[in-house]
């Protein structure tokens, strides 16, 4: 599966 | 980092950290709906999975820890530790009314159809109507303690200053996330009611009780 990309906020 | 970010964050976590003292000093979770704090464990766990997949920084991963830590010691304190307190007749909002409609619009609508982004999308959508039970309750038991306006009061402040950071972001960083602004937009406006209340009662230090 492909991870989904960083999120940087909370 | 952009101070609504910032300030945002702080807000998120004094109302996590307000919630927890008052069930913890009064013994007791009186007027707090159980059903809003679970559904905020939920959107927790199913946002910072990825604190298994990606590293960000020191503060970003320290939050989610916190968060999600506060959140299930806030659920076990209602549901176990203090259960006898727990208003349960009150807290009686249909949860599933909000959760599978919230997990079938997170399948439709999202930025990649992928496990983790399908969750993290879930997370976004369900966060902002999660607070819905809480505030039936207080609709239902017409008043609500100071202390728990003051939580509720940071609670909408954290995704009011985040619109601002979107904002700021867009402008300064190109950044734009539909999805989370949308629902943060969502769940910011569901807060409007209760700010007009919090500004006219309760900060000229009346109880908030609303007209039978």
């Amino acid at each position: 599966f492909p991870l989904r990309p960083p999120k940087d906020e909370l | 980092m952009n101070i609504f970010r910032l300030t945002g964050d702080l807000s998120h976590l004094a109302a996590i950290i307000i919630l927890l003292l008052k069930i913890w000093k009064s013994r007791s979770c009186a007027g707090i709906s159980g059903k809003s704090q679970i559904l905020f464990a939920i959107v927790f766990t199913a946002r910072y999975l990825d604190l298994l997949t990606s590293f960000i920084s020191v503060y970003n991963t320290s939050m989610k820890v916190i968060y999600i830590g506060c959140a299930y010691a806030t659920v076990y304190l209602i549901y176990a530790k203090f259960r006898a307190t727990y208003d349960g007749n009150h807290d009686s909002f249909r949860v599933e009314f909000l959760v599978v409609p919230v997990g079938g619009l997170a399948v439709l609508i999202n930025h990649t159809f992928s496990p983790l982004e399908i969750l993290w999308t879930f997370s976004i959508y369900l966060e902002s109507v999660a607070i819905l039970p809480q505030l039936f309750m207080i609709s239902k038991t017409g008043e609500a303690e100071t202390i728990t306006t003051h939580y509720l009061f940071c609670l909408g402040m954290y995704r009011t200053l985040y619109l601002f950071n979107w904002v700021w972001r867009f402008y300064f960083e190109g950044f734009f996330d539909m999805i989370a602004i949308v629902a943060g937009l969502v769940q910011t406006v569901l807060y409007c009611d209760f700010f007009y209340l919090y500004v006219t009662k309760v900060l000229k230090g009346k109880k908030l009780s609303l007209p039978a």
